[in-house]
């Protein structure tokens, strides 16, 4: 019968694009924001 | 009314090495930038948190509500976010500056009393990765969700 | 590769200098630790030609593989082990990165994509060189990480990237193709998180103007399903399959959510490699729907579906199915029956134009039947509209389409008319001319069928769709609706409808909430 495709951890009633924060074909949940990269300016990677 | 078909030899060897590849799967981190305080692999917020994100939490109206040390907090454990760009943008909107020389954040003293060609007299305020790794070593954890 | 004697060592002294250059302080913004890195390797002669830039770049491949297995080997945590490795591989991709993005002044693309392409190709063949030598030691990672993070650094905002952001995912589908999982099956994984990784489908699918990444990306999803195939065919999964298919699945969703309209188009060639037994996911892809359109909800009473207006309008199906038909010499007769509805010995022939062997499951050539299905259909359509007329239950009888359709309903065994129902009934998808036509096609097999085994395989076909989970084209649900209100058809006096109490169970709950 197939899976419950709304239990793969994708909100599928969501309003905005689930690729942007698409975490991947293994991926229980979406990227959070913080796993998000952003163009920051090169100066801010003090890391 | 089509039944299986047996695999042909070609797709047992595919098979064979596919599942070799499925004991090393890839890491949620391998398709990620380096992120050391950062990595993708989810750190569940307790559930006496919010679970959601708050409302407007990524706009610079929500960051400058913030404390300044939580807005540094943010810049410096935030490496690459979005998160560290409006915590840059809430701190420069506070008078501070980021010496990109020094990479510290310093904000200009009322009546800066010594200037030489080094740097102004003012706060400088920098990130002790050491004395931060001390403290983590003593089992400190925090929540990246809210850092409040 | 008889490499120049001291080339290995000079390449490994080197990618360690620039490892160290990379991490230290000045590593940040590596463009000044850049220009002092590449003279160094002038003085080392490595950018004298272009056949030893080739080999600095397949050695140093090679020693970044070497550093990375040997890590991967090492019994430390996970996270201790990806660091190193990550330690290596991401200055070795900011080293191609800078040397692709300065390679020819700054409005010479051709050099800067030529070098790209070389160095994808050079990682692409170390890795299939990799995956037939190490066989089930193979690792995914330093090939996974290196053409992830080179993909990141080529997609950064800057205008001298900007400019070939679309030759750079020219080269990185082509290089996906080379190692499709029918080509490097021990590098799946990597491979469909590379190709669903949301800024690779961000570029190709949303990004790129004018749908450019469109077609490229649907040879990409093509490649994976023929890969899947033989393994889905089989019910029962094994674990690494099942893995791969929910992976599948995970894309498709976010496929459907996101670019529906994507689906749509590419459905048909989609559809010819998803093995028939593989139903959920076929009605995934089927479902889809442009997103400017509104459904009318297939359970309302009296819905007239022909009064529809998008009905009238054909979908955009951008595989030239046409061109499938071969030999050319069937073509011909086909074309010469469709015009002349003669000679009628071509309707005797037709089961063996598309039987291609004895062996149970495997007897017909199921390209061939959608093919056949597909363009029949939509000749069918437009001839009767050169009548000006429009399709329905009468105008669609008495020509030489139907002929074809009757044919193949009565010749076929039960395997071949299997597949050939599965043809129409993948033509049900959102209101558009296709459905309408293939609805009507199938209602009216139903209603003209000389024997009760026709009608059951009918139910059959249309059946097994309904009864998977969720999602359900939308010209699935109003042509069984149609099949089990309308008196015309006797549904519920056959036979099989009472065949078993589930299955009566079941016609009567689907009945219920269509009333």
């Amino acid at each position: 019968l197939g899976q419950d495709l709304t239990a793969l951890g994708l909100n599928l009633n969501s309003p905005d694009n689930l690729y942007p924060t698409f975490g991947g074909p293994w991926a229980e949940h979406p990227c959070r924001p913080q796993d998000i990269d952003f163009h920051v300016p090169p100066e801010y990677l003090v890391n | 009314p089509l039944g299986a078909v047996p695999l042909q030899k070609e797709h047992q060897q595919q098979f064979q090495m596919m599942e070799s590849a499925y004991y090393h799967m890839p890491h949620p981190s391998d398709s990620e930038r380096t992120r050391t305080y950062l990595p993708r692999n989810p750190i569940h917020t307790p559930p006496y948190y919010i679970q959601q994100p708050l409302p407007h939490s990524d706009t610079l109206e929500f960051y400058q509500r913030l404390a300044t040390e939580t807005l540094f907090f943010v810049f410096y454990y935030m490496e690459g976010t979005k998160a560290q760009y409006l915590a840059a943008k809430a701190l420069k909107k506070q008078s501070w500056r980021f010496h990109t020389k020094y990479m510290m954040w310093f904000q200009r003293h009322e009546e800066p009393k010594i200037i030489n060609e080094e740097y102004e007299q003012g706060t400088y305020i920098y990130f002790d990765y050491e004395k931060w790794g001390q403290r983590k070593k003593e089992g400190f954890t925090f929540e990246y969700k809210y850092l409040e | 590769y008889d490499d120049p004697p001291g080339l290995m060592e000079k390449t490994d002294f080197l990618l360690k200098d620039w490892i160290n250059i990379y991490h230290s302080a000045s590593g940040r913004d590596s463009t000044k630790a850049f220009s002092m890195f590449v003279h160094q390797m002038n003085v080392h002669g490595i950018l004298k030609t272009d056949d030893l830039i080739t080999r600095f770049f397949r050695l140093s491949t090679q020693l970044c593989v070497e550093v990375v297995c040997r890590n991967l080997a090492e019994t430390v945590t996970p996270t201790v082990i990806r660091a190193k490795c990550y330690y290596t591989l991401d200055a070795f991709v900011r080293l191609i990165a800078l040397l692709v993005k300065h390679s020819g002044d700054s409005n010479n693309t051709t050099t800067k994509i030529h070098l790209l392409n070389k160095v994808l190709g050079i990682v692409a063949g170390c890795l299939l060189q990799d995956h037939e030598t190490r066989m089930t030691e193979f690792q995914q990672l330093p090939y996974h990480r290196i053409f992830i993070m080179l993909f990141l650094e080529l997609c950064a905002p800057e205008p001298v990237l900007e400019a070939i952001n679309f030759q750079v995912l020219t080269a990185y589908c082509h290089t996906y193709h080379i190692l499709r999982p029918s080509k490097a099956a021990g590098f799946c994984y990597a491979w469909l998180e590379l190709i669903s990784h949301r800024v690779f489908i961000g570029r190709m699918l949303a990004v790129t103007p004018q749908q450019k990444g469109w077609a490229m990306y649907a040879q990409l999803l093509i490649d994976l399903f023929k890969y899947l195939a033989p393994f889905l065919r089989n019910a029962e999964l094994a674990k690494p399959v099942t893995m791969l298919y929910k992976g599948t699945l995970r894309v498709l969703l976010v496929l459907l959510h996101d670019f529906p309209e994507f689906l749509c188009d590419y459905h048909y060639g989609f559809c010819d490699v998803i093995p028939p037994n593989c139903i959920q996911m076929r009605n995934l892809i089927l479902s889809a729907f442009p997103r400017n359109m509104r459904l009318p909800d297939p359970f309302t009473p009296n819905l007239k579906v022909d009064m529809l207006q998008e009905i009238s309008y054909a979908p955009r199906v951008l595989t030239n199915f046409a061109a499938l038909i071969t030999p050319s010499q069937f073509k011909k007769d086909l074309d010469s029956y469709l015009k002349a509805r003669a000679p009628v010995t071509f309707l005797s022939e037709l089961r063996s134009n598309l039987q291609v062997s004895n062996e149970p499951g495997m007897r017909y050539n199921i390209p061939l039947m959608n093919a056949l299905v597909m363009y029949v259909g939509t000749q069918a359509i437009a001839y009767i509209r050169s009548k000006g007329l429009t399709p329905n239950m009468s105008t669609i009888a008495h020509s030489a389409h139907m002929d074809i359709f009757q044919n193949l309903t009565v010749d076929l065994d039960t395997e071949g008319r299997y597949l050939f129902l599965n043809a129409v009934a993948n033509q049900l998808r959102y209101p558009n001319s296709h459905t309408h036509y293939f609805s009507c096609t199938l209602l009216y097999l139903f209603a003209e069928a000389n024997t009760e085994a026709i009608q059951e395989q009918i139910t059959r076909v249309l059946l097994e769709r309904l009864i998977v989970n969720r999602p359900h084209p939308w010209g699935l649900l109003i042509t069984f609706i149609e099949l089990i209100k309308n008196p015309t058809y006797k549904f519920w006096n056959h036979e099989f409808v009472h065949c078993a109490p589930e299955i009566e169970k079941l016609f009567e709950s689907v009945a219920r909430s269509c009333m």
